[in-house]
């Protein structure tokens, strides 16, 4: 029931947006944060085979099917996670990066990130002054189940609230820097660690860079309608 | 035959100081490639790095993280922009067959850069936080190594760090769109290059004539996680002159313990 094929015809040099149709799993082994369950990962395989010319392309990730939702509460004003429906105690580790000169491996983000693990993290911050993290870093928050919160590019030192005042408006090309959230957002939307996407460190960007994060964040309508079977 | 799929550009690179090198990517990837030697000033380079990672791995500049040796090294401020506008550079083989299609992907360059692949340019915009994918099918060389250089541009506000140091620095580098962290914080010296470079992977992916481009990988759940569904979205670009019909297949495998699959 995990196979799915559907035919399709793209004009030349067009392209197209495929929605296919909903795959269906009953019961799936369902994705949990380190310390609530397994981190069940399934690879999600897509290929695409042309009429007279066989297989053209493929694409794969590791995939894990959880339900993550999270709100400010209103009694203790904090932000409560559920996982699943479950609620989460969030015992979270802060992140800046993993090498000053940007000197990134496999190796050194699988062993930090295990660390954080073996501490009984079940969340990493991801600074807004650092790195949008890489798919490596996601990667193995996947497979250890370390919730990701990742900040985009704004600070309160730098932008708006530092000594001195620098940049209340943020950086120059408010175009570049949300071409940029988008270009991150698809590099890394696919990851079942991806919990929170968070505007700044400290600062709200400035307002219509903030609304269209906010715009393009929230889950579309598609996905919250009821599908009957 | 260039197999379909993916692969990584991370060894053979070269670098050099742009002011210490009189020809242009033009040239540098038709008549007169890179070259090590005692007079040269290339040098071996990390990429993915960035251009104090390769000074460093060169031996040309002390650890910035020992001691007070980050003292000794060269701020951009007091530099000028020119000192680490750096050249990379490297060769590939890649021998593709008739329609199939070839891109050269760099998933992350600090700040700006232009790329030149066997004589012809191509001007990367600014931004540290996104991808650039150039489709390169046309000029390729079929039956010979092709050569690649890319000059790499630092922040274009890379700001001066204040005698006091502080937060960010003098907060210029929060005009331009990257880390902030590299004019300094409590946590962190300055960093002499504001981290210019090739940051991030580079790669050359080989596909037929319909490529996939970004899926987007949803899970929606009903009657209290029973019934789970996947929702699927992905952006096919046909690259070819003639409609493409296509079959589009999705496998969800899950791997249980000791390698065996359930498809």
């Amino acid at each position: 029931e995990h196979l799915h094929t559907e035919n399709v015809l793209i004009p030349a040099r067009g392209n197209i947006h495929h929605t296919f149709k909903p795959l269906y799993l009953y019961k799936p082994e369902l994705w949990w944060p380190n310390g609530m369950g397994k981190q069940n990962l399934y690879d999600v395989l897509i290929t695409v085979a042309v009429k007279e010319f066989g297989e053209s392309d493929s694409w794969m990730q590791p995939f894990g099917f959880r339900k993550i939702e999270s709100d400010i509460d209103s009694v203790t004003g904090g932000r409560l996670f559920k996982i699943n429906g479950e609620p989460i105690f969030i015992r979270g580790g802060n992140w800046i990066l993993s090498d000053g000169l940007l000197r990134l491996s496999k190796e050194r983000y699988r062993t930090d990130i295990k660390f954080h693990a073996d501490m009984n993290m079940n969340m990493i911050r991801c600074w807004g002054g650092g790195l949008a993290e890489r798919p490596e870093f996601y990667h193995f928050c996947d497979v250890y189940g370390l919730l990701v919160w990742q900040e985009f590019w704004i600070t309160g030192d730098v932008d708006g609230r530092g000594d001195p005042v620098s940049n209340p408006n943020g950086p120059l090309d408010h175009d570049l820097f949300l071409l940029c959230a988008r270009d991150t957002i698809k590099l890394l939307r696919n990851h079942p660690s991806l919990a929170l996407w968070v505007g700044g460190n400290e600062q709200v960007p400035p307002e219509d860079i903030n609304e269209a994060l906010k715009q393009d964040l929230r889950l579309h309508p598609y996905f919250t309608t009821q599908l009957l079977p | 035959m260039a197999q379909i799929g993916k692969t990584l550009l991370d060894s053979g690179w070269l670098a050099a100081r742009s002011t210490e090198v009189n020809d242009d990517g033009e040239k540098l990837t038709t008549t007169n490639p890179p070259s090590l030697g005692p007079k040269s000033p290339w040098m071996e380079a990390a990429v993915p790095g960035t251009v104090l990672g390769t000074l460093l791995k060169n031996k040309s500049i002390p650890d910035p993280f020992y001691g007070l040796e980050n003292e000794t090294i060269t701020d951009i401020a007091d530099s000028g922009r020119d000192y680490y506008t750096f050249w990379f550079s490297t060769q590939f083989h890649c021998k593709r067959l008739l329609n199939q299609y070839v891109h050269l992907n760099f998933r992350a360059i600090n700040y700006s850069a232009e790329v030149y692949l066997n004589g012809h340019e191509i001007v990367l915009p600014k931004g540290m936080f996104r991808r650039h994918t150039l489709d390169v099918t046309d000029i390729l060389r079929p039956d010979s190594d092709n050569l690649l250089a890319v000059i790499v541009h630092p922040p274009d506000h890379p700001g001066t760090i204040p005698p006091q140091g502080g937060q960010g620095g003098d907060h210029e580098i929060g005009k331009d769109v990257a880390a902030q962290y590299v004019e300094g914080w409590d946590w962190i010296c300055p960093i002499r290059d504001r981290n210019t470079g090739i940051w991030d992977e580079v790669s050359i992916s080989v596909t037929g004539p319909v490529r996939i481009i970004d899926p987007h990988l949803v899970s929606t759940f009903y009657d209290d996680y029973e019934r789970a569904y996947l929702h699927v979205t992905a952006e096919l670009e046909n690259k070819s002159t003639w409609n493409a019909e296509c079959s589009v297949n999705i496998q969800v495998t899950a791997e249980l313990e000791n390698g065996v699959c359930l498809v």
